[in-house]
Parts: structure tokens; sequence; C-alpha cells
């Protein structure tokens, strides 16, 4: 699934 | 997940679970400013709403769980426990929240990647992590004398930031279309903002003297 930009960071 | 990255998670770790045991073995919060834990509580919590909407890996949700439970905790401690609390010093740390919250949210509103109520309170909490130092900065200003620990609590902040930064651009070298503008400009802000500190904290360490700001 394809995440808004950074949204993997914390 | 690259290796920046991974430093930067565990300094930004390390600084908190650094400031907890400060809390919970001295039984004292003093240089501490409540005002800037508040602010970085409420950037988790509005930051980590897509807890309850995207699962990205346990690594990733495990460390916002921590993040969330530890902003509240030390928020809690300085409050209200009954030893703790005795320590913190009001009338130092008198930054007002809504000089910074308020400016921040107006800023999301403007300025954000896509006018959905997630989307928007996920930009007010990087545009509001990158000034929620600020308290801190002035309370340090003012008491200078610093004691260890608070000394080593904003270095490890620092040093998070100029991880992730690294993070970012082995990213931006390494996947295609990584251009986060919002992400980095207020990620480089917030980095901005601990060099005063860093230049002090590095001649109070290379001359082997404890950490003293300037008035």
């Amino acid at each position: 699934k394809e995440l808004p930009q950074g949204h993997d960071e914390l | 997940m690259n290796i920046f990255r991974l430093a930067g998670d565990m300094t930004h770790l390390a600084s908190v679970l650094v400031l907890l045991l400060k809390i919970h073995t001295i039984k004292s919060c003093a240089g501490i400013s409540l005002k800037t834990q508040e602010l970085y509580a409420l950037v988790f919590a509005t930051r980590y709403l897509d807890l309850f909407t995207d699962y990205i890996s346990l690594y990733n949700t495990l460390m916002k769980l921590i993040f969330l439970v530890s902003s509240f905790s030390i928020v809690w401690y300085i409050r209200h426990h009954k030893i703790v609390r005795r320590s913190y010093d009001k009338d130092q740390d008198t930054f007002r929240h809504y000089f910074l919250v308020l400016p921040c949210f107006l800023l999301a509103l403007v300025i954000n990647e896509k006018f959905t109520v997630k989307e928007i309170m996920w930009t007010f909490s990087l545009y509001l992590e990158a000034v929620a130092i600020l308290p801190q900065l002035v309370l340090l200003q003012r008491t200078r004398n610093i004691d260890n620990l608070t000394g080593q609590y904003v270095f490890l902040l620092g040093a998070y930031r100029s991880l992730y930064i690294l993070n970012w651009i082995y990213r931006y070298f390494t996947e295609p279309h990584y251009v986060h503008w919002i992400t980095w400009i207020s990620g480089l802000v917030q980095t901005l903002l601990y060099a005063d500190f860093f230049y002090y904290y590095f001649q109070s360490w290379k001359n082997n003297v404890k950490l003293e700001l300037p008035a």
C-alpha cells in the first residue's frame, strides 16, 4: 500500500 | 530502514529514557521545561493518529506507542507526582504554549499535502515538533547552570534531529520520488535551533568543564 509522504517515519 | 534512521530513532528513544530515568531515580525535574514536554505529548498525539488507520510495521507501531506513553508519563510526573512536582520551577518556565501551537496550526491549515483531518494534524505535528524545544532552550538560558542529565537530554534530541537529516539525504538518493519539502524544511529548522546549544555543549566537553550557557 502506498503511504503518504514520510509517514513511515516517526 | 537505513542506519541513519535507526540511529536517529535510537538517540530519540535514549533522550526520552534519560529524562524518565532522571525523573524516576532522582525524583527531580529541575531544569526540565514542562511546556516543552506538554508540546511533545501534543506532537505525538496528533502525529500518531495513523495508529488507528495504517499498519506499517511492528517496529513502527511499538515505537509510536513508546513515544506516546513516555511523553504523557513525563508530563504526569511533573504535574502530579507528589515529590517530583515540588522540584518544578514554574516561575522560570514561563513560555506560553499558544504562541507556538496557534501559528503551527494555522500554518498546517495553509501549507499541507492534503486537506484532510489526519493530514493536517500530521503536518501540524511536524511544525510543532520543530519549535517545541524552544521553552526548554529558554529555560536553559535562564538557569544557565545545567545538570549533566538535562544537558545529555537536549544533546540526544539534537543528535536525533541531525541523524534524521542524514536519513533524508540517504533516502533521497536511494528511493525514487522521495521529495518531502514539508518534512525537510521543518526538520531543518528544528535542527538549527539546537546549533547554539551544541556549540556550548561541545566547548564544555572539549575543555572538560561543566556546561554553562551565557546569559
